[in-house]
């Protein structure tokens, strides 16, 4: 089993705090942090990161792509291109291979899924957002999420998640559809995948830290006037995104990369 | 008495939020948020508010300078120009009325501090910060403030104030120096100079709603896992920042723009 997770999205917004609180790893322990004269003059870079995990018995080869440099320059201008060809690369890897002899053996390097980090502090989508999403909705399957949400009130929160759904609809930008769920279903499963549909974009909190709560240790943030535990649903959609990704639609994600986008990528590849 | 303050930095950082908690005003009712559509074309604006406020009996008129659109288009290229050029034509204008017949009655519309709000999830200065402030710190007295504070833990703000002053040192940018205390002040003076020397770039928190705290009512942000209140002194450099402009500094800050950079303006329009 082999699962292709991209994070992206300015720096400083949590990102490798949250992919390693998802999977409990420490994926990022090496990484060299750049100053502000390294970042002037930076590029994006594309970084690989596989790990193996065990998820109710069942092991998983997971690969984190991640993309240092993303938005953090004076002039972002085309700063999404990097990750667009790699993207890309990885179709043609794959289309490539499965055009060869020996079709038993591919590795697929294909990126299942996108997580993309929105700043809380914007007033909705910034320019840089709506720029990256709409160059890459329709190449990997883009799960928006509002990050390090434990400096938004509850009240901000949801408005901010309107604001954003709505946006997103304005600038027609395709992010992941989480699929339709049979009429047949059970009450209790059509109702927790409409809290699923409007939890969108995820306001996550992540944290490698283990504080002091309610007389026990959990993961958490420890504030002068409070304690953030990570997998309160109180407290954020963590455990939401958490069972999303590695549970219900993870077999979704890649059907949806196989059957969509790799096919157009394939198509639009013999029409040329 | 007149004093012009001048709020710069990302938007969404709170800066209209802190002014209206710094001055109990609500200079900002009539504001229109861009939407992203909007923010893509825009440029930097500068917008003026005046305002009279008391402060232990003495009226005050206030000028708060916004900056609207800085730093939120994805190419940010001397996107600090226009603030530039504003505080060159308030010293153009203040050295033409100088020049004048009529001398006694000239307004001082001159920029006498800038509050600059840096992001507190950058890893310390971003790019744009250190451009920002090494075009404008010959011409305006910049105090820097780390914004929303109340979304980093203790341990992370006084991590992040260190490498903020030693960035700030590494740059060459030359922030408002507090004077020298003199050293026949009391010890107790002396203290209190020197927490605020520290203090820089001061950890700030704003809000404009009344919440509910320790069984009484105050100004702060609450969340489900506790109340932050912005006058409560283990919580944020508020009232530190309040005092240091509004009672201790305001005069040393006027006097600075007088004697430092205006006089270099001046030299510098005589000699060409
Ligand atoms: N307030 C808040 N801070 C966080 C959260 N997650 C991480 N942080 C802090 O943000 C800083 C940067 O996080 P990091 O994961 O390195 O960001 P990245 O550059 O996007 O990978 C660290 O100091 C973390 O402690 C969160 O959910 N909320
Ligand atoms: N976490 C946090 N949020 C704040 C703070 N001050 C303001 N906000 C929120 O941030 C949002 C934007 O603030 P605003 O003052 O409009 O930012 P501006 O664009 O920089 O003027 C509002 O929803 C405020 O409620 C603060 O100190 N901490």
């Amino acid at each position: 089993f082999t699962f292709t997770l991209m994070v992206a999205g300015e720096s400083g917004l949590g990102k490798s705090t949250l992919v390693n609180s998802l999977f409990l790893t420490d994926i990022y322990k090496d990484r060299k942090v750049p100053n502000a004269q390294e970042r002037i003059d930076q590029t994006v870079d594309i970084i690989k990161h596989t790990v193996g995990i065990e998820e109710k018995g069942i092991k998983l080869r997971l690969t984190i792509i991640d993309t240092p440099g993303f938005g953090d320059a004076v002039n972002n201008t085309e700063c999404w291109k990097e990750i667009e060809d790699y993207i890309d690369q990885q179709f043609e890897q794959y289309f490539r291979d499965e055009s060869g002899l020996n079709r038993r053996n591919i590795q697929d390097n294909r990126v299942h899924c996108c997580l993309y980090f929105i700043s809380p502090f914007g007033h909705g989508l910034r320019p840089l957002d709506v720029e990256f999403m709409k160059a890459l909705h329709e190449k990997v399957n883009i799960v928006p999420v509002l990050a390090k949400a434990d400096s938004l009130t509850y009240s901000e929160i949801c408005r901010k998640k309107r604001k954003i759904r709505e946006q997103i609809k304005q600038f027609g930008i395709n992010i992941y559809q989480f699929p339709e769920c049979d009429s047949d279903e059970e009450e209790d499963f059509k109702k927790q995948d409409q809290i699923l549909k409007d939890s969108i974009p995820f306001a996550v909190i992540g944290s490698n830290v283990q504080v002091e709560s309610k007389g026990r240790r959990c993961r958490g943030r420890a504030y002068p006037w409070g304690v953030v535990e990570v997998e309160d649903p109180a407290h954020s959609d963590f455990l939401l995104l958490r069972n999303m990704l590695v549970r219900t639609h993870m077999q979704d994600l890649k059907d949806v990369t196989q059957e969509t986008h790799y096919e157009n990528y394939r198509a639009e590849c013999i029409q040329n």
